[in-house]
């Protein structure tokens, strides 16, 4: 059996807005201590991959189950989710079906069809990074917006003092400095100059579930994937994009 | 202009 109950719908939304940006189905790996999915994009780009703790449950009640669930659908349900809205997920294991259950002043339940996928084998690689960079999610999201209007790529670097987003169009370009001392800088750990390439519709769909008060913290390295990991809603999402080389 | 990598060469 399968059930969880959360307390905002509305702040899951956010998760499978986010996840559903990069992939189309996902399947997730229910046991006891809760749930974890990981995926990587069609095009092998990028990876997600979440964890979604029983704790981050109000009540939660599960044995092991894969449940494979296409994203697009999952995602219209969720946009249909109100502010006071709880949410709940179970598993009908007869109908093979997942509903999703708005509960409120009355319920409103969803049965979305299960698909047969098996969990996916890719997990987030142990790549030891030299630098670590925490900073307030809006200010990244934001310079990640601004990069946007110049180019479709961003060079994200990162020395002893200051953590940058640049980006550079044929005619004009973007920086955008956080230097270890501001305020949008929650620590900045930096064992190696660094300077990589990543597309940027992949960035800004990465971070689309983040609003302020959220944190991310940036995994950077030469010529490696860059990590992102961040919290929506008691979900820890990581996600990976390979780099572009010049 | 530089070449998109894919993931495939950091799982090995």
């Amino acid at each position: 059996m399968f059930r969880g109950v959360m307390e905002s719908a509305k702040e899951f939304k956010k998760v499978v807005d986010t996840v559903s940006t990069l992939l189309d189905e996902i399947c997730f790996e229910v046991d006891e201590e809760g749930i974890k999915a990981s995926a990587m994009d069609p095009s092998h780009v990028a990876l997600v991959s979440l964890e979604i703790p029983r704790l981050a449950f109000e009540e939660y009640e599960a044995d092991s189950h894969e449940i494979g669930i296409d994203l697009e659908a999952f995602k219209k349900v969720m946009n249909r989710a109100k502010s006071k809205d709880k949410l709940i997920l179970e598993l009908d294991e007869e109908k093979n079906k997942l509903n999703i259950i708005f509960e409120n002043t009355g319920k409103r339940k969803f049965s979305l069809a299960l698909l047969d996928l098996s969990a996916s084998s890719v997990k987030v690689p142990d790549i030891e990074y030299p630098n670590v960079i925490m900073i307030k999610g809006d200010a990244f999201k934001e310079a990640l917006k601004d990069a946007d209007l110049f180019s479709d790529y961003v060079i994200l670097k990162a020395d002893e003092d200051k953590f940058v987003v640049h980006a550079k169009g044929d005619l004009n370009d973007f920086n955008a400095e956080f230097e270890k001392d501001s305020s949008a800088i929650i620590s900045l750990e930096v064992k190696e100059e660094t300077k990589s390439a990543f597309n940027l519709d992949y960035l800004m769909d990465m971070v689309k579930g983040v609003s302020s008060g959220d944190i991310i913290k940036i995994y950077l390295g030469n010529d490696m994937p860059v990590k992102l990991e961040y919290s929506l809603a008691g979900v820890n999402l990581t996600f990976l994009l390979a780099p572009r080389i010049e | 202009k530089g070449k998109q990598l894919t993931l495939d060469a950091f799982f090995k």
